[in-house]
Formats: structure tokens, sequence, C-alpha cells
């Protein structure tokens, strides 16, 4: 379970100080589907970057599971976030200089998965996002769209229980957007939590509750129909 | 006027030989607004850094305003590009230590533009696309689409008789979105050539003709009704 309390975040920039998200409270229970839209700039990645254990609020409260997570060591925040957390970031983040397939075994590397093991499961994520072809490329010699693929198959690799992505099919034409958005689908069927930033209408309805965020602000929480 | 000839793309991974582009010939006049769509890894990127002097043929040629590119040195190549071409990359390609203001002077310091001029036009620009608060940010204090906005105002500071957007409202909401279309459309409006690779209809619906790309090869190509 995802549980922000009272979340503000800060930033100082020169003399001013920003706050890019305050008094956010929002709760996500296991196994939901849930999208999150707004304007440029609203605070989405912010919110989605606390919830993920890469970034920690400036005040309130984030629990994972019933644990607070400001009160875990870096060492323990890396570990909850490599065995339950799969995240796709909004610029994909891959490593240059190391193939697709490597970028996609490189979570399991961290958590311990043999040789022989990571690479059949990071083939099988890659061919599942329609990559089989392009395992021994660099990224810079992927198209955009083929990044943002590589970047979902390593966010799916450790099996994680909560899915977490930025703008997944951003740069992806819409017939291989629907394919991405089945496949979090089946997931989201077997249990795990699905959580979606997205400025694309027709990929919001694939969650059962969409949530709205504006200058920093929940604005709208609205249950889909009858998901 | 953009002219591709028989436009061929090859690239060598190990002991395969990929065509990404394949007998591309294309022609866009002056002031003309195209769009470009097609599937993930179809090849849109490849041509377009190619129509932006960024990367050459593998064989065919390609002449802009009745000149063989291919024929040009790299110093001239880079002259052209700086005075003639606007270029909004899909991966945005920012300079990391720099802050918003300073990417976006960046163009007009290599034209030579005097200090005080350079400052001038760069706010204007970036007012423009709506980030004036934000102009002493580096790229890693923005979000996904403030970065977007940085890199089209940067695109539009040497006031470029051609320019090339590679999905550049692929990070923005709709309603974002349609404000930078309608700048192009006015850019348009007075003389401007305009060639956008997008995958939303609602952006391609802007041009006046929609070329289609699938595996390499010009699939079909329209003009819109009546422009
Ligand atoms: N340096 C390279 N070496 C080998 N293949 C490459 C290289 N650069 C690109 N490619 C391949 O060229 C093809 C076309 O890439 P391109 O970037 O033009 O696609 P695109 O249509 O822009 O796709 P997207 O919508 O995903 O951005 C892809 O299949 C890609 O894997
Ligand atoms: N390190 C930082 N310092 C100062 N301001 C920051 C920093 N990082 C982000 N911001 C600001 O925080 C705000 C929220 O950013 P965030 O990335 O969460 O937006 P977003 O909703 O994801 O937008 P987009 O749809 O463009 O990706 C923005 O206005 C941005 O300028
Ligand atoms: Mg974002
Ligand atoms: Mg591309």
């Amino acid at each position: 379970m995802i549980e922000l309390q009272d979340v503000t975040k800060r930033y100082v920039v020169g003399r001013e100080e920003i706050s890019v998200l305050q008094d956010v409270t929002l709760t996500i229970h296991d196994g939901a589907f849930v999208s999150i839209m707004g304007p440029s700039g609203s605070g989405k990645s912010t919110m989605m970057h606390i919830m993920g254990c890469l970034d920690v609020p400036s005040s309130g409260r984030y629990l994972l599971d019933g644990r607070r997570m400001d009160e875990l060591s870096p060492t323990e925040m890396a570990h909850v976030r490599n065995r339950k957390i799969g995240f796709v970031f909004q610029n994909f983040h891959l490593l240059p200089r190391m193939t697709a397939l490597q970028n996609v075994e490189l979570p399991m590397a961290y958590a311990g998965v043999g040789r022989a093991k990571r690479r059949k499961e990071a083939e099988r994520r890659l061919a599942e996002v329609g990559l089989e072809n392009r395992l021994t490329h660099l990224p810079s010699a992927l198209s955009g769209g083929q990044r943002q693929r590589v970047a979902i198959a390593r966010a799916l690799v450790n099996e994680p229980s909560v899915l977490l992505a930025d703008e997944p099919t951003g740069a992806l034409d819409s017939s291989t957007g629907q394919d991405i958005m089945s496949l979090f689908q089946s997931l989201n069927k077997t249990g795990v939590t699905v959580v979606v930033i997205t400025h694309d209408p027709s990929v919001a309805e694939y969650a059962g509750r969409m949530v709205r965020l504006f200058d920093g602000r929940i604005v709208a929480d609205h249950v889909a129909g009858g998901s």
C-alpha cells in the first residue's frame, strides 16, 4: 500500500523558494491501477519519485506497506526499491555504454540472480515489448520509442509488486502504446499495483482511478466507471 | 526547398546490415507545413536528421535549396545548419550545466549575435513557451515538458527558414501542446517551412500534408483537406 500524508516538496532556487507539491494526501491500495494527469510542471514526476523512494518529501510522511520510508537508511531504501518497485523514468535513464540486453539484466544482477537466468528473463521481457532483434544495440543505436521500451522491460524483470511508469507511451505510436498498456493490464490482473502518469486520455482509460494534479495540488480524484 | 532523392540509410551491427531508410524520395517546398507519422523504429528521426544536415545518406542525394549537402565540408554544413535550420530533438539534447536561458542563447552566440540582443531574444522566446519564471533553472531542475519547451525556444531563436521538430509535444499535456502547435502555425504563416514528426493525430492536423513511413519506406503521402 502506498500512502502519502500531507506531503510537501520545496526547492530553493537563488533567493526564491518554490513549492512544487503542496499538502498531497493519497492512498493507493495493493492491486490498484491508477493514472495521474496534469499540466506540464504540475508535480507529477516529483510525486512519483517520492512514491518510488527516489526522492524524499520536504515535509509530511511517505509509507510503503505501512513502513515510513523516511526512517530507512539509504541502503535499506535501495533494497526496498530493487525488490518491490519497477520504475519507468520519463527520460528512460538507460546506461549509454551497455546494450539493450545488459540494461535489462542490470536490476537482476543487483538482486543476485544468476547469469543464465538473468539472460533468459531479459530476452523474454525484450521480446514481450517487440525488441527481440535489437538485443545487442546500444541506446544510441535505438530509436526514441525503442529506448522507451527497453526502459519498460527493465522495470518488469524483478517481478515488482508496484509498477510506477512516468509517461510510458510518450515516445510510442498509438498501436505500440496500446500493446504496452495491455501488458500493464495483464500484470495488474496478477496483482501488481500499477501507477501511470500520462497526458493521453486513451492511456488513462486503462486505470480504474484517475488523480489530477494542478500546481502541486490534487484537484480531482475520480474512480472510473465500474472497473 | 528540401529534396531527398532515392535516399537509403544502412547500419552495420555485428555481421548484420540493417536498412533503416529505403529509396526515400521526398520534396518539400518552401513555406509548406508537413507532418510525418509512422510506427516506432520506422525511420522518422533518421530521415529528419538527414534533412537537418545532422546525418548523411548511405546512398542517394539530399539537396537543400538546390545545393547538394553531401558535397559540403563539415564547417559549411555547420554554417548552413546554424543559419537556416531550427531543430527540436526528440531527446531535447540540452546542455546540462547551462541554464534554460543560456541553452536558448547558444545558437545566437554561434551566429555572432551581441550579448544584450541575445539575452533579450532568449527571454522573449522562453516567455513565448510559458517559461518566463524558469530562466535560471538547469535542465535537471526542470520537468520533462519544461525541458521540451526550452528545446523548442532554442530552435526558434535564429529565425530559421526551416523548422524540423521531432515529437515536439511528446512530453506535453494537450493544452500546452496545442499552444506550441499554434506557435508553429503562426511561424508557418510568416513563410517558415515546418516539418513535424508526431504520433498524435491532433498534432498532424495542423499540417497541410501528411507523410507516413513504415519499415524505412514512404507508404503514404496525403495532402490534407484544402490547405
Ligand atoms: N546507430 C545505429 N545503428 C543501428 N541501428 C540504428 C542506429 N540508429 C538507429 N537505428 C535503427 O534505425 C531504425 C530507425 O530509427 P529511427 O530513430 O529513425 O526511428 P523512429 O521512426 O524515429 O522511431 P520512434 O518513433 O521510436 O522515435 C530503428 O530500428 C533503430 O533501431
Ligand atoms: N531541482 C529542482 N529545483 C527547482 N525546481 C524544480 C526542481 N526539479 C523540478 N522542479 C520544478 O518542479 C515542478 C514540478 O516538476 P515535475 O517534474 O514534477 O512536473 P511534471 O508534472 O512531471 O511535468 P511534465 O508533464 O512536464 O513532465 C516544475 O515546475 C519544475 O520546474
Ligand atoms: Mg514529468
Ligand atoms: Mg524517433
